[in-house]
Formats: C-alpha cells, structure tokens, sequence
C-alpha cells in the first residue's frame, strides 16, 4: 500500500490538537 | 508472544507502523549481561497514530530530566530493543554522541522523523534509542541489515539533516553481532567515513 509520510511541521501542529491530549 | 493489535479510534492520523515504549535503567558500575539488560527493559506504552503518540509523550520525563544510565527506546511493534531479536540480529546502529544540553531536542526531531516515515528506507528502521549518561547522551538509530550500505548511508544522511547537527559532528556505526562479541553498546565503534 502507500506509505503514511508525515511531514514534521504537521506532527508538531497535531501536539497541540485537543485530540492529542 | 506477539501483543494484540493497537486500535486506532476513527479520525486519528494513522502512523505508517504500531511503535512500542521501552524504558531501561542499570545501576552504574553494574556489569551489562544479556539476562539483566532483559529484566530491566520494561514495556510502557504502545501506539498505532499521531494523536496516541503525543499523548504518551506529553507525560514521558524528557531526556535532559533523566537520571543517568537511563534509556527509552522506541521501537517496531514485534521488535524487542535487544541485540538478539530476530529483526536486529543481522543489523546495527547508527550513534550519535551529544553534548548535554542537546538531547532533548534531538531526540524529538528523531522520533519524529522515524514516526513520519522522513527515512526512506522501507522496513529497514527497527527503532531508535536515548541513552543518558554521565557526560553526554547518545542517540542511536537501528536498522535491520548492517550490511546494506545504500541504506545504512541513507539513514546517516537523513539523521544528519533531521537532527541538524553541528558539521563536525562524528558519526558512528555498530553492528549488533560486534556489540555482542565485546559486550558493549558504544565501544570499539566504526567511525563515519569507513
């Protein structure tokens, strides 16, 4: 399948999703 | 035996692999033995997607607060952070020597280029570890087939870039199978450059 690629400025915006907490 | 499955809620970013945490601690002085290295290595979380990984690593005591001789290892679901596994036993790491003060963002800007698929290199990352000690601290980046120099090269590369690392900083290789043979982690290393 496709590999899931996360960009790091992404995955620091994601840290401060509610969703993360 | 393997764990059961991580389950990610719907709408979570699914991460390209299930990760484990791993935290080991040994008393200094103490010899390393394969047995007590086992004992002291304990599971502390798993996850499958971005949202459960911030969640466990908001609560994680970051590198620069760990009391020396510690160690977190984030690793493949399946993949136990040992020498011996079946996924390492064939492969090395890459180590990178920091100065205190360092590692706490380094370590970061690694997990998250391993959980952001930023390497490249297929299956070939097994997992990456901290290492806190007395005078530096220590990242070190497993891969599966020492061998494999267009992907050992390739991981070098990319953690050069990722870690933004001062220029000068040394870089170097160890296969598992010469860890076992003299009972060492970071001694007896290949520099960068072999």
């Amino acid at each position: 399948g496709t590999r899931i690629i996360y960009e790091r400025t992404f995955l620091m915006q994601m840290r401060n999703s509610p969703l993360a907490k | 035996k393997p764990l059961p499955p991580v389950e990610v809620k719907p709408g979570d970013h699914r991460l390209q692999f299930t990760y484990n945490i791993w935290f080991s601690r040994r008393a200094p002085g103490k010899q390393a033995t394969t047995q007590n290295y086992d004992q002291n290595l304990k599971l502390i979380g798993r996850f499958a997607s971005v949202e459960q990984f911030w969640a466990y690593y908001s609560r994680l005591v970051r590198p620069a607060d760990l009391n020396s001789h510690s160690d977190i290892h984030i690793f493949k679901d399946g993949i136990k952070p040992m020498w011996e596994d079946a996924a390492n036993k064939n492969g090395g790491k890459w180590i990178v020597r920091l100065r205190k003060g360092l590692a706490s963002r380094c370590w970061e800007n690694m997990i998250l280029a391993m959980l952001g698929e930023q390497f490249m290199v297929g299956d070939e990352i097994c997992g990456a570890v901290i290492s806190v000690r007395f005078q530096e601290d220590i990242i070190s980046v497993w891969n599966r087939t020492a061998q494999d120099t267009a992907t050992t090269t390739r991981i070098r590369d990319t953690l050069k870039r990722v870690l933004n690392l001062p220029p000068n900083t040394v870089m170097e290789y160890k296969t598992h199978n010469d860890s076992l043979k003299d009972h060492s982690s970071f001694r007896n290393t290949r520099a960068d450059g072999y």
